[in-house]
């Protein structure tokens, strides 16, 4: 699963997500389609977030929606919302995965509880950072 | 405050150092620079976040090493069955496609339901016929096709017909991460 959050000069966000699921999925079964709120999710007032990993747990985590709701009533930053449901809601249930998302002030979280994710950010004037492993 | 930026995820797994040679390492590390590139020329040049990340995730749909657009994983009747979200987060506006097989860029087509359609998220048959409208690149199915993918879908089809042992299954997992993954397709 492929996706990207932005933060544009003039302060808006956006997610985005695509994949082609799992392999040998039957039954009509959509439980990796990035649903809004799920796997991506985006509101000025919070933060845009792209997720990645066992999409049926991200489902009923409601995974983008529930980091939002954790900054916008919780008073939480982008990166302890993003750990919280990660690192800990998802993994309680089993679930795993990552995430990467981008807050209304550019700062950037990628929390994953997978062995590895590929990802990366680039901010204004600074050079391009891409990871793989977990110790990167 | 940070004028711009963007990040990117080209999926998460069972990704070790260990089972990767140097060769596929800098593969997926030039690819993913290159999406981030691509965003990244949008936002410099005053774009929308919403081109950006349209932008970045086209380049991993085009490119085989991602499981999105060509080099999607296969499903159980050995077709590419793709999904793709997008969200706008000045007005929370919102569009998703499941399981379409002809549009090249998938992402494509979410935009065009969030932009072009009163509705949020469209499946299967009536999402192909929609996005059909919508002056989006079409390919053929077989676009989609790679040898690696469809691998996969016969490693894991041969393990069904067979009754496992425990460590069968264990070798399984670690010749192919997407193994483990199998009770969700």
């Amino acid at each position: 699963t492929v996706g990207a959050v932005a933060k544009d000069k003039n302060g808006n966000i956006a997610a985005a997500t695509s994949t082609g699921g799992m392999t040998n999925k039957r039954f009509g079964r959509v439980g990796d389609v990035p649903i809004i709120g799920a796997g991506t999710y985006a509101d000025n007032a919070t933060c845009a977030v792209s997720a990645t990993g066992h999409g049926e747990y991200f489902i009923r985590t409601v995974v983008g929606h529930e980091i939002a709701s954790l900054m916008r009533y919780g008073g939480k930053t982008l990166a302890e919302a993003g750990d919280e449901v990660v690192m800990k809601q998802l993994v309680e249930i089993g679930g795993s995965g990552g995430i990467i998302s981008i807050d209304k002030n550019g700062n950037i979280a990628m929390p994953f509880n997978s062995e590895g994710m590929y990802r990366g950010y680039r901010k204004a004037n600074e050079a391009a950072k891409v990871m793989i492993y977990k110790d990167e | 405050q940070v004028d711009f930026a963007l990040a990117i995820h080209g999926g998460a797994g069972t990704i070790k150092k260990e089972n990767m040679t140097a060769e596929q390492d800098a593969e997926y590390r030039a690819k993913l620079e290159e999406a981030l590139d691509a965003g990244y020329k949008v936002l410099e040049n005053g774009g929308e976040a919403l081109d950006a990340v349209v932008a970045a995730v086209k380049v991993m749909e085009d490119s085989p090493l991602f499981n999105a657009g060509k080099g999607a994983v296969f499903t159980n009747e050995g077709k590419n069955e793709m999904d793709a979200a997008i969200m706008n987060g000045s007005d929370r506006n919102a569009g998703a496609v499941a399981g379409l097989t002809r549009i090249k860029n998938p992402i494509t087509a979410a935009r065009a339901v969030m932009e072009n359609s009163p509705h949020v998220f469209m499946s299967g048959a009536g999402a192909e016929q929609f996005a059909l409208t919508q002056d989006l690149e079409q390919v053929d199915p077989s676009y989609f096709y790679t040898d690696f993918r469809f691998q996969q879908l016969e490693q894991i089809r041969e393990t069904e017909k067979t009754e496992l042992d425990h460590s069968s299954l264990l070798e399984m997992e670690l010749k192919d991460p997407f193994f483990k993954d199998r009770k969700f397709g």
